[in-house]
């Protein structure tokens, strides 16, 4: 469901690149885990997958479209419908709610706002911090934000979730919790690509381990189906 | 070096406060680890034992300073001077280059410049980071800016270091790393309190571990000398 052709990024022209002709897919329903050292690419490949930011060369494919050369409204309307977001800094709204943030995606894609009130209800229970709903980000502790801001990829049940260090927060408990929610709607069907630094999490709800090293492949035999 | 004395802490009136009746104490030359669930008031310890923040009963004391009845400038300048700072989101400035960030508290002790710089060069040299001196925080990866922040809050070689969760964004073999400074900071006499998720770097490198729970101590035993 995902697939990278010889993709290239480089910020700016003359500088090393962050991905260098990585060539990778993902199949519908797999976990695929992310790793590597820092600044090794890894949030910039979850980038280009979502369409955030464009390839200087090669092509990205996900879900049969070919997200690098879609335009920008184009672009949001697929996030919305398919894809679920968990930033590495989880990108929370300052003058939102913490329920309202959770919505925010369900609003973009044209929901019924009572089901996703209701779900978004269900998720903040889940992961602990239904009692913060009314609250502003800037008054939660750094895990309870990354929860808010796991809820919220979460809220339309998107079939491709994208995950940039999801528990990196968060206590081992917590993170063990969340290993599990993101393992059962793998079960149901989600399709997941997590990034993370905790090789724990990736041995145990992960199929296999691409790593990156300097913005490459370190090992093509795991880049998957070519 | 640093004492707590029955604190608590309630950001609003009438809600469960942060932390509760709080007593404790790190010796100097120390390595205290402080560890919890999310939400557990771990951040809001930290604030308060760096007078970022002002107890709502109770008294702090660092260095021989009632830190809780300091006036701003007084503690601007005894922070400057005493106590290095990794917060948990890093707090860069992004209108400033990597090397003007790691200055900033150099610059605030009235520090030589050209001292300063050396040790500002060395740190980031040590930190894998040097290359990207003159970028600006944007273009860095998380790990990255979380050598920065970690870079800055040594370059004035403070007496107490107070770190929230300094490899959180980093790979094991990074974090390895991080973990082995510290410990050298440590062996020539600098404190250190290490909030952290990670049980390992607690393990390897504290001499006792706090736990809180809900704002207080879960076992007064480990709150060190009365
Ligand atoms: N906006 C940008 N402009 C220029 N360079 C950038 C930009 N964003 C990232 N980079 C560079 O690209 C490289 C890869 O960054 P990326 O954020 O993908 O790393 P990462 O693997 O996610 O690292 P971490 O584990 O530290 O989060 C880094 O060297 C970084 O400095
Ligand atoms: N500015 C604030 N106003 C109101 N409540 C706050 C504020 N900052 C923190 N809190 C609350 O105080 C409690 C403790 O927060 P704190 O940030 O100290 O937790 P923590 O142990 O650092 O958590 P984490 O491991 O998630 O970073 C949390 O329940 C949080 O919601
Ligand atoms: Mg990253
Ligand atoms: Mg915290």
């Amino acid at each position: 469901v995902i697939r990278l052709d010889n993709v290239t990024k480089a910020y700016q022209a003359g500088t090393a690149p962050a991905l260098a002709s990585v060539t990778m897919s993902v199949a519908n329903g797999e976990v695929a885990a992310i790793m590597g050292p820092s600044g090794s690419g890894k949030s910039t490949l979850l980038n280009l997958i979502a369409g955030l930011d464009r390839p200087t060369s090669g092509t990205v494919t996900v879900a049969g479209q070919r997200i690098d050369s879609l335009g920008e409204g184009a672009l949001a309307r697929f996030r919305a419908r398919h894809v679920g977001i968990i930033f590495q800094f989880f990108n929370l709204l300052d003058d939102l709610t913490v329920e309202d943030n959770v919505l925010l995606p369900a609003q973009l894609a044209g929901a019924s706002r009572r089901g996703a009130r209701a779900r978004a209800g269900e998720l903040l229970a889940r992961l602990g911090i239904d009692k913060h709903r009314d609250h502003y980000p800037a008054r939660l502790s750094g895990g309870q934000r990354q929860r808010v801001a796991i809820a919220r990829a979460l809220v339309n049940s998107p079939e491709l979730l994208l995950a940039d260090e999801p528990t990196g927060a968060l206590d081992t408990a917590t993170g063990q919790e969340i290993g599990r929610l993101l393992s059962e709607l793998n079960a149901a069907g989600q399709t997941l690509v997590l990034v993370t630094h905790d090789p724990a999490l990736a041995a145990r709800y992960a199929a296999r381990t691409v790593r990156l090293v300097d913005g490459q492949v370190a090992d093509p035999r795991t880049a998957g189906v070519g």
